[in-house]
């Protein structure tokens, strides 16, 4: 289960802040995934008591309103990365960013099925450079492109481009996701499927074999 | 972060929390940094294993804007049917009472009930509506709060709230289960020319893929 509280001083309305709410988690914890199962309890509950300034802020378009809500996503984002880095059993945090789809939206389905996928976590967690189940997640995630569009990339080493696999040097690609894993650190898989200006984000961990042992024992 | 007393078995460090780059700066607090909020955190005696916190209470001083956003599982837990339910009616809130170690979910209509007697106690120490208390549980599917534990543990609670830093960790402690880490953020930052704060805390380590809206 994920729980979060929110809060600021910002002056703001009901309708405009419970939209911004919606954004944010949008962009935050509904793209993060540690197991694929969705609890029964998640809930994010965000207070805003008004104390910051006379002036409330109305408008989603207007620069406050920006503002506010670039600020809302930024700690919003930082606190659902926690959640995914500190997932159970996890050795490392996994960053899937697309770039090139139609819209956000599109963008963020795929980020996330990347990031949700079980046999990315596990090859992650094995070291293993696997571009072919990266390329899989992202054909089966429900939107379409062309394949000739899609390149991939793990950190600064790019796996394929134009829908065909490169030579790349595995050692490195691999001691890559050993120093992550050995550090607690983050594993970028960076995935381009056209020249649309969508682009988003989302949030996992790599999948061991504790993860088994701690919710085998966990009693529900 | 060390609360209440000084046992091993209660403290647990801070998640290492990156903020994207932008034009705010990190401070310190969470959920009490920005203004007009306070928190507490300790353990009441919910937990099944152990002393760490487990019991934590977020308020203001002041009716907040409130919004929320819930788990879309149609098996959802009578804490969120009962934010729900408050917030199709209500657009401020004074206070965040939260648990762990139960879930409260698959509790049928007791477990209901226990959610909306916590909120109205909660309200009753805060001499606030009960409609202003909002409440959120974690922990075991299938099993209903330790009220008995909870109630006992609310004078003590509200007497610990604070606006300190200390609260906000406090209170980020107590809503964790099998996290190894808290977390608790917030930022500064110039909002329409005035300085404006946005902290908050969180929990969350296994059974995560939200779905909310």
């Amino acid at each position: 289960t994920m729980l979060g509280v929110v809060t600021t001083d910002a002056p703001v309305t009901s309708d405009l802040w419970r939209e911004m709410v919606r954004i944010s988690a949008n962009r935050s914890f509904n793209q993060i995934s540690v197991d694929g199962d969705t609890s029964t309890n998640d809930c994010i509950i965000a207070l805003a008591s008004g104390l910051a300034g006379p002036v409330k802020i109305s408008s989603f378009n207007s620069i406050e309103g920006c503002q506010l809500q670039a600020c809302l996503d930024a700690v919003m984002q930082g606190l659902a990365k926690s959640v995914a880095w500190d997932g159970e059993g996890a050795t490392c945090l996994l960053e899937v960013v697309v770039f090139g789809a139609n819209n956000e939206a599109e963008a963020a389905k795929i980020a996330r099925t990347v990031a949700s996928s079980s046999l990315v976590k596990a090859a992650v967690y094995g070291r293993d450079p696997n571009w072919g189940r990266i390329a899989c997640a992202v054909g089966y995630a429900g939107i379409d492109f062309d394949l000739n569009d899609l390149h991939l990339s793990l950190g600064d080493i790019p796996l394929m481009r134009s829908g065909q696999p490169l030579p790349f040097d595995r050692v490195e690609a691999s001691t890559y996701l050993k120093q992550a894993g050995e550090s607690h650190g983050t594993v970028k898989i960076h995935i381009s499927i056209g020249n649309g200006r969508g682009c988003g984000k989302a949030w996992g961990c790599d999948l061991s074999y504790d993860y088994v042992k701690i919710n085998a024992e966990y009693t529900t | 972060v060390c609360v209440d007393v000084g046992t091993a078995s209660i403290c647990i460090p801070a998640a290492p929390i990156v903020i994207p780059e932008g034009p705010w700066k990190q401070i310190p607090g969470g959920v009490t940094a920005a203004k007009g909020f306070k928190a507490a955190g300790l353990y009441g005696g919910l937990r099944a294993k152990g002393e760490k916190p487990d019991l934590a209470l977020v308020t203001c001083d002041v009716d907040a804007i409130v919004a929320g956003v819930f788990t879309k599982n149609i098996v959802a837990a009578a804490p969120v049917i009962y934010c729900r339910n408050v917030l199709k009616n209500s657009n401020t809130a004074r206070a965040i009472l939260i648990n762990a170690g139960q879930a409260n979910a698959a509790t049928g209509n007791p477990g209901y009930q226990d959610a909306v007697e916590c909120a109205h106690s909660v309200a009753q120490f805060l001499q606030v509506r009960q409609e202003d208390v909002m409440i959120q549980s974690t922990g075991v599917i299938g099993q209903r709060i330790k009220k008995e534990a909870l109630l006992n543990s609310l004078p003590r609670l509200v007497n610990s709230l604070s606006s300190t830093v200390e609260g906000a960790d406090a209170a980020a402690v107590a809503i964790t289960t099998t996290d190894l880490v808290s977390k608790s953020v917030a930022i500064e930052a110039e909002v329409g020319g005035a300085h404006v704060k946005v902290g908050g805390m969180t929990k969350g380590s296994g059974m995560i893929h939200p779905n909310m809206a």
